[in-house]
Order: C-alpha cells, then sequence, then structure tokens
C-alpha cells in the first residue's frame, strides 16, 4: 500500500537548511498496523505530512496503492487524500467556529452520495464511539483538550479510510481513555483498516505489531526488517 | 500561598449549563510540588485557569498569598499573573507571528526593569535549558509539536515565577525530553519554586510531593489529607 524510496524533506529558512527527513526508505502492507517513535523534532510528523498527501518531497519518492504521490498535482493530492486516507493531526487543526459534529461531518462532505442528515447522524455515531455524545454541540473552545483530541480522531475515522494515519493520538488523553481509543484502533485494524501511528509512549506502541524509529531524520530501526 | 474554598465555575451554554467545578477546597503551601490528575473533561484546565488568575469563578474563593482573587478587578489580576504566575498551557498558546525567543522574551517586557538586550539574552538562556538553543529564530509553526512544548515552558519559567502552573506539560515530549524536563522542575522546585503540574502520566506525578484527583468537577482524592 505504502512503498517509500529515500524520502527526503529539507526546510529552508532563508539561508538556512533544516533537514527534517534525510532519505528514508519503508513498505507498509494493506492492513499492517505500524507504530513509529522517536525524540521530540527527529522528523515524525514531517514523515507523516507526506504519506498524507499533506506535503510533497523535496526529493525520493513515495507510491500510495501504485500512485506516484510526489508526481500529482494539487487537485489529485487532494482527492487521493478524501478518498483514502484519515488524519489524525499533532495540533489536531479543528475548525473554530464550527460544533464538534460540524467538524466531523466535513469529510464525508468531500465525499458526496449522503444528505446532510445522514453525514450529521454517522458524525453523531463517530462522536459516541469516543465518548463524546454529549459534546455534539459544542464548539473547540469549548471543549477539554482530550476532547479536542477526541473530536479530531472521530474526524479522522468518520469516513472509514483504508489508512489511518495518527499522529500521537494519545497526547492529551488520560490512561483510560487512551486504553479505550487503543482498544478501537486494534478492532479496525482488526476489520482490514491500515495504521500507522506516531507516539512517544510504550503503553500505546505496543499494540502496534512493527514499530519504526526515527532519529534525526533517518530510519534507525525497523522491527520487521529483523524478520529478514 | 494557595488557598481554595468551594470554588465552583459553571458554563453557560444557551439553555445547558455545564458543570465544570463543583465546588473545590484545598491549600497549598510555598514550596510545594503537586500533582493534579483525573480522566478527559473532569476540571483540572478549568481549575488551572482560576489558579492562575485567567479565569474568574462562578462562585467560591480563591487566595492567592493573601489576596482575594475573585476580587479584583482585570488590571489587578493582570500584575498578579505577570508577577507571581508562570503558566505553561496545554494548548501552548504561542503568538504565531514571532520567533521562539520574542515568544519566550515577552513575560520579561510586562516586567519592566530590563533592556530589550537583557530580556533576549535572559530568553535565549531559557530555551537553552529546555535545548532549543537551535530553534531559537523558528516560528511556531516552523517547530515541531514537542518543540513547540518547550517554548511554551521556556516562557513560563523566563521571570522566574513563585508559582509555575504547567497543563500538560509532557505531552508532546518524547520519554527522554519529558524525564529531563522533570529533572528541571525537580531543581526549580527545589530552590523554592512552588509547582502545580497537571499531567495524566504516572512517571509524571511520581516526581510531585502531593497528588489531587479530580473527577466530574469534584476533589475526590488529596494525598496530603491522608496525614490528618
Ligand atoms: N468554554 C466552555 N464552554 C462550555 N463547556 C466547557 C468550556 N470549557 C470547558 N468546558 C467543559 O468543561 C469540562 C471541563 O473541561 P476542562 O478543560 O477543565 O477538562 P480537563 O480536565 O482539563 O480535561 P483534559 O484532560 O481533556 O484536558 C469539560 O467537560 C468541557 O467540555
Ligand atoms: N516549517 C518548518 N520550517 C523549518 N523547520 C521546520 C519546519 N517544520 C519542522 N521543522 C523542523 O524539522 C524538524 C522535524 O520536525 P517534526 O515536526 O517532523 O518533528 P517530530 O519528530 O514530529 O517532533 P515531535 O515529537 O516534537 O512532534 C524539527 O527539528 C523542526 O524544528
Ligand atoms: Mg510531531
Ligand atoms: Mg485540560
Amino acid at each position: 500500500m505504502i512503498a517509500v524510496r529515500n524520502l527526503v524533506r529539507t526546510y529552508l529558512m532563508g539561508a538556512i537548511e533544516v533537514h527534517a527527513l534525510q532519505g528514508v526508505s519503508f513498505d507498509i502492507q494493506r492492513g499492517e498496523f505500524v507504530a513509529i517513535m522517536g525524540p521530540s523534532g527527529s522528523g515524525k510528523s514531517t514523515l507523516m505530512n507526506l504519506i498524507g498527501c499533506l506535503d510533497t518531497p523535496t526529493a525520493g519518492s513515495y507510491r500510495l496503492d501504485g500512485l506516484p504521490i510526489e508526481r500529482l498535482d494539487a487537485v489529485l493530492l487532494a482527492a487521493v487524500r478524501n478518498t483514502k486516507i484519515g488524519f489524525v493531526f499533532q495540533q489536531f487543526h479543528l475548525l473554530a467556529r464550527h460544533t464538534a459534529l460540524e467538524n466531523v461531518a466535513l469529510p464525508l462532505a468531500y465525499r458526496g452520495g449522503m444528505s446532510r442528515a445522514e453525514r450529521l447522524e454517522r458524525a453523531a455515531t463517530a462522536l459516541e464511539r469516543v465518548g463524546l455524545g454529549d459534546r455534539k454541540d459544542h464548539r473547540p473552545h469549548e471543549l477539554s483538550g482530550g476532547q479536542q483530541q477526541r473530536v479530531a480522531i472521530a474526524r479522522a475515522l468518520v469516513t472509514r479510510p483504508a489508512l489511518l494515519l495518527a499522529d500521537e493520538p494519545t497526547g492529551a488523553l488520560d490512561t483510560h481513555t487512551s486504553a479505550e481509543l487503543m482498544e478501537l484502533l486494534v478492532d479496525l485494524n482488526g476489520s482490514g483498516m491500515t495504521i500507522v501511528l506516531v507516539t512517544h509512549e510504550p503503553d500505546v506502541a505496543r499494540h502496534a505489531r512493527r514499530l519504526l524509529e526515527i532519529r534525526d531524520g533517518l530510519l534507525m530501526h525497523d522491527s520487521a526488517a529483523i524478520v529478514a
């Protein structure tokens, strides 16, 4: 499903170059459950944005279901994102002037084929599944940090994407809520969803079946590589 | 230093009342190191905002160094915040159009008594202490999640406040960086800083010497209360 080859991402700040990703390569098959760990600033979110078609690499290649992502234009990239990927952002990126329900329903509008009432109903179900049934009409600033994170998770799951990319999805959650979320993800993976999850918590990573360790923009260790 | 009595905070949303804090009472002496834990949505950030003079209670009283906070006007509240308190927000709240250095230097401008050069130098030292010496000129969107969190921490510490309030300060940090931060906080507490820290991680909470557990807006357990 995912084929990454020598992926590089450099940020240019005037005369300074920040080598956020310095050439990483790996494959992820459909149905895998992969955890990515590494120090703060090591390039994890940068890698996730590239895999999620939210950013284009400086060099290297990335194929998603055979599509050469680095060669697609903005319109095609948006279409790929909307149809294949659910993304939980490290900073949530909820729309401030919309309720939790409207935020979660939004990705369904891009897909089409549903009435507004059907979208809102499916969004309500997604919010209940993360324990926020009674917070549907709150706007982001009327929610706690962990509640905002769960809205971001519900939004990523509402389209039942083939690929879920979650960037530190339990960062603001207490142990109990975090454990519940991991059970949900294990279930979804069990019914076929491919999951790539960045985390710095070992208790979260252990639910995955493979671990990629990133340090200084490089893939230092791939647990799948041991079983050569 | 902190005396909270029957503190209540209710949010009004049209016809709906959200009882975020339902009457909590406790004292915190100068020099204590207190951890606050509890489920997502239980009222921890609401309590921190009240203690940090960023919000006023619906009912109850709060005295900070003898000052009746619920009776102060906005000007006095701002003065109290700027002179006594350093606050690490759960959502960071960095200024987007300013560099890390400028963000960290800002609280020093409110205090006065320093030249701009001195403020920038002290801000640079604060950033180095959290491992971000080489990220001074980056703006928030040019920083990783954990780097933004550390800028927020440096900003809270730069004025050497008597009281540090940290709302989930390790949420975006890897285990190693998180451990380094906790060592720094233990040091600062050892030299007299009073610290109140919200966390959902037991490994972070164990550095404190007292634990307050919040659930559904109520103080369910105070480890200091056992030693009656
Ligand atoms: N402005 C607001 N209007 C309405 N309800 C609010 C508002 N802010 C917070 N709430 C609600 O008040 C409750 C307490 O929120 P608070 O942010 O204090 O929780 P918390 O313990 O910090 O949670 P977390 O661990 O997820 O950060 C939550 O249920 C939240 O939905
Ligand atoms: N827009 C940008 N411009 C310049 N440098 C950037 C930009 N975005 C990120 N960086 C830098 O690139 C490096 C990698 O950032 P990235 O966000 O991928 O780290 P991360 O592994 O996700 O860290 P964290 O665990 O703290 O979230 C960091 O050192 C960061 O400062
Ligand atoms: Mg990141
Ligand atoms: Mg909170």
